[in-house]
Parts: structure tokens; C-alpha cells; sequence
């Protein structure tokens, strides 16, 4: 494999990308889940992960163009260059991808297939330059005879981007050591250890985020069950920060750096993600800990490392007086809070392995728990 | 030249122009050898020409042989191979 002179890569995980336009080849959603599958095939072996965005500006606008369309690589017609792409780094072209729209794009091989051909492009948008394995796909010449049904990056590809960006997080069901504490069933929801990224609830269950993958937990069953976040939600990240349900909107919303999305179900909503500043918040503010809905209050509580901010949600806007130092107004919980949820009239914050009940009537930390104490292990 | 080329004077030019243009943009070839490679055996030429063959997979002969030219013709990404 190879990468640009001087390596260039992204200095983030999360990254976003935009269809800035379409080809008249294919349908739209079908555009729309090559470039999808395409960024899932990078984001299966490393740690990175992506979310579209449909306006504004994107770390990968890919496009469609035909001849000279802008950059310094015009085209050529039908055949030859099927697509170029930039890598990684701040001016106006990296990262984009760019198609050339006098070819046929199929979603089979009876054309130019799109996904294989994305997937590669891709690759160099994230900072892989051509490979000589002409088994990888970071080949420079197309090849048609790939077997799109059981396509799967070469070794080639895969140390390629893991030089720039390493292997992805291990993930609770990634197979783990056998120790003595782990007991037989799913060992990650019962390690003492294990900390959330967010918890929310939705519709009376409870959803518990780790990584790519969250548990959901009724309240009438004792065993959470377990799923990837991508198998309800293909285009939110994982390993995101925070998640509320305004429960007066029927709503779940979920943050992950500095965006966050919408949820209705499991319904993604439309118009998200959106930035975390229009609710309010300064330009320091990079990323949300936690957050949860006060229903008797109608306000939602954001914490942000040893403070925290208070939303109107019926003004939509931010409380004056904010930040606040979390140990102020919850005694006994935090500094830092990882995720928090609202149950039987309590507020359950979580930090690391800890899980503390706090009453927001009576002011205080009621209970002190281990984080998975829902999953009755 | 003034007269029109024939078919196969023709085919000959397209072809050096395939390969020029190959040359220079996936492999670094210099622009300023354009008059070499009309002369196959010039030395610049034929080390890019060797390069693009080890880098392909292809048996480097330095030669214009009929393996390399249905590689240079088939479709491609459009980002160099080496260098920037």
C-alpha cells in the first residue's frame, strides 16, 4: 500500500460527508447506499466513522462532473478515468471525491459500478494513495470481475489505513479473553468495569450507547438485548457523547461532537444533523457529556465537562445564568458525567463504572451503583 | 507534418500520445521529454515505462510490448500512481 507524500490524514474520527450532486445513471437512494456501503467498508477497520450532512460543507463532497469541472484534473470522455479523489487536509478540495459522469454508473458491473469504484476513491480521501497488490482495492485500474457480493477489503487496504488511522475500538462482542470474572453470557453487558457513552430513554425502554453498539432495556424484562447502532440507525455514528428524549416531542436526540440528529422511533428525522451551537451554545463548546429532559420542568439539562447548561425547550433557547457548576445543583454526583437518564422520578448519572440516583426534589444522591446495574447481572 | 497522416501513421501517433500522456500523469514522467518518446529507447522513457510495469504487475521489458499498452487503455482511477 501506499499513502500521500508526507501522509497526510485526518486528525478526527468523525467525519462528514455530503452528495453535493447525482448522476441521472442511477436513482438517487441508490447513489445515496453505494457511497453509504462505500464509507461502512472504511469504517469497519478503523476507528472512523461518518455522518451526512446535506448542506454546507462537508470533509468529503463527492460529486459527479464531466471534463474540465474545477480542479486541476479535467476529465477525459467515456472510459480511462473513471474518478479521482484528494486527500486528506484543510484546503478547498481534500478529502472530495469526484465522478466522472461520462461513464455509465451501475449498480452492477454491466456498467461502472459505483460502490467499487467510491469505495476506492474513498480510500484516497482518507488518505491512501495506489496500491501495486493488484489484489487490493486500492489497485489503480478497475476491475469488473470483482464479486460484489462477498467484497471485502484485502489485507493490503486494510494495513494501509490502519498505518494512518489504527484498528477500530474493540467492541463488546469483539471476541475478548476469557478471564475468570467474566461469567458465560455476554460479557461486556456484566464486566464491572464497563462505562456508557449516553443512555436515554425511548418510549419507556432504555437504551444504553457503548461504541457501535447499544442495549436496549425494557423495564418489564430483566435482560437488556443487544444491538449495533447501525442496525437501526445505518447513518448516526457510534461511540457517540450524549442522548435525551424529549418525551413531550416523542423525540430521541442524539450528539456526537459537535452535531447532533433527531429521532422519532426509529424514524431518523429530517434536516439533521444539525450543530450543537444553534441550540445555544459558544463556539468553546465542542461536544456534549450528557443530557437529559426535566418533564415536570420542561427543560433540558446539557453537561459539558464540570458544568452544565439549562434549554428552555419551549423557548428553544438556553437559560440565562448558564453554566453552572454540576456539583453545585447535583451534590455527590460527577465531577464529569458520562450519560444521565430520568427514571421513577429520579435522575440516574453515570461517570466511568459508577452510577449514582440522585432526587431532584430532595437534592441528593440517594443511591450509589455500578454503571450496568439495569442489566441484573 | 503537413500531409495527413495514413491509418496506421495515425494509430501510431494516437498511441504515442496515450503514452506520453500516461506517463506524465501517473508516473512523474517529465514533460520536457516530449521528443523522446517518439523515440522509444530514450532513457527517461524507459525507466517510466519500466516503473509502470513493476507497478502493474506487468513483466518489466522497458518495451512498449502489446501487455503494457492494453494496460495503459484500460479504465482507471485518475490519481497518479507515484509521487504527488
Amino acid at each position: 500500500f501506499r499513502t500521500f507524500p508526507g501522509m497526510p490524514k485526518w486528525t478526527k474520527t468523525h467525519l462528514t460527508y455530503r452528495i453535493v450532486n447525482y448522476t441521472l445513471d442511477l436513482p438517487r437512494d441508490a447513489v445515496d447506499s453505494a457511497i453509504e456501503k462505500a464509507l461502512k467498508v472504511w469504517e469497519e477497520v478503523t476507528p472512523l466513522t461518518f455522518s451526512r450532512v446535506c448542506e454546507g460543507e462537508a470533509d468529503i463532497m463527492i460529486s459527479f462532473a464531466v471534463l474540465a469541472h474545477g480542479d486541476f484534473f479535467s476529465f477525459d470522455g467515456p472510459g480511462m478515468v473513471l474518478a479521482h479523489a484528494f486527500p486528506p487536509g484543510p484546503q478547498r478540495f481534500n478529502g472530495d471525491a469526484h465522478f466522472d459522469d461520462d461513464e455509465q454508473w451501475t449498480k452492477d458491473t454491466s456498467g461502472t459500478n459505483l460502490f467499487l469504484v467510491a469505495a476506492h476513491e474513498l480510500g484516497h480521501s482518507l488518505g491512501l494513495g495506489h496500491s501495486d497488490n493488484s489484489e487490493a482495492l486500492m489497485y489503480p485500474v478497475y476491475n469488473p470481475r470483482t464479486n460484489l457480493a462477498r467484497f471485502r477489503l484485502s489485507q493490503d487496504d486494510v494495513n494501509g489505513i490502519q498505518s494512518l488511522y489504527g484498528p477500530p475500538p474493540a467492541s463488546p462482542d469483539d471476541p475478548v479473553e476469557p478471564t475468570k470474572s467474566a461469567s458465560p453470557k455476554t460479557p461486556a453487558a456484566c464486566d464491572p468495569t464497563l462505562s456508557f457513552d449516553a443512555v436515554s430513554t425511548l418510549r419507556g425502554e432504555i437504551l444504553f450507547f457503548k461504541d457501535r453498539h447499544v442495549w436496549r432495556k425494557s423495564l418489564r424484562t430483566l435482560e437488556p438485548v443487544f444491538y449495533s447502532i447501525s442496525s437501526f440507525w445505518p447513518s448516526l455514528p457510534s461511540g457517540v457523547d450524549a442522548a435525551y428524549e424529549a418525551t413531550n416531542k416523542d423525540i430521541v436526540f442524539i450528539f456526537k461532537g459537535n452535531q447532533f440528529w433527531a429521532i422519532r422511533g426509529i424514524e431518523m428525522q429530517a434536516g439533521y444533523p444539525r450543530s450543537i451551537h444553534t441550540l445555544g451554545f459558544p463556539a468553546t463548546v465542542k461536544k456534549i457529556d450528557a443530557a437529559i429532559f426535566d418533564k415536570q420542568k420542561k427543560k433540558t439539562y446539557f453537561f459539558v465537562e464540570d458544568k452544565y447548561w439549562r434549554f428552555d425547550e419551549k423557548k428553544r433557547s438556553m437559560d440565562p445564568g448558564f453554566p453552572r457548576q454540576t456539583a453545585k445543583d447535583f451534590p455527590g454526583v460527577g465531577p464529569k458525567v458520562d450519560a444521565v437518564f430520568e427514571a421513577f422520578g429520579f435522575f440516574y448519572f453515570f461517570g466511568g463504572s459508577t452510577q449514582w440516583e440522585f432526587d431532584p426534589n430532595a437534592k441528593k444522591v440517594t443511591h450509589v451503583l455500578k454503571s450496568n446495574s439495569w442489566f441484573h447481572c | 507534418s503537413a500531409l495527413p497522416l495514413n491509418g496506421a501513421a495515425r494509430d501510431t501517433d494516437d498511441t504515442m500520445d496515450l503514452v506520453q500522456h500516461y506517463l506524465e500523469h501517473y508516473y512523474n514522467l517529465p514533460k520536457d521529454t516530449k521528443q523522446f518518446v517518439r523515440r522509444k529507447d530514450s532513457s527517461p522513457v524507459v525507466k517510466k515505462i519500466q516503473e509502470m510495469q513493476k507497478f502493474m504487475g506487468l513483466t518489466v521489458t522497458g518495451k512498449l510490448d502489446s501487455d503494457t499498452l492494453e494496460m495503459m487503455r484500460k479504465p482507471r482511477c485518475g490519481i497518479p500512481d507515484v509521487g504527488e
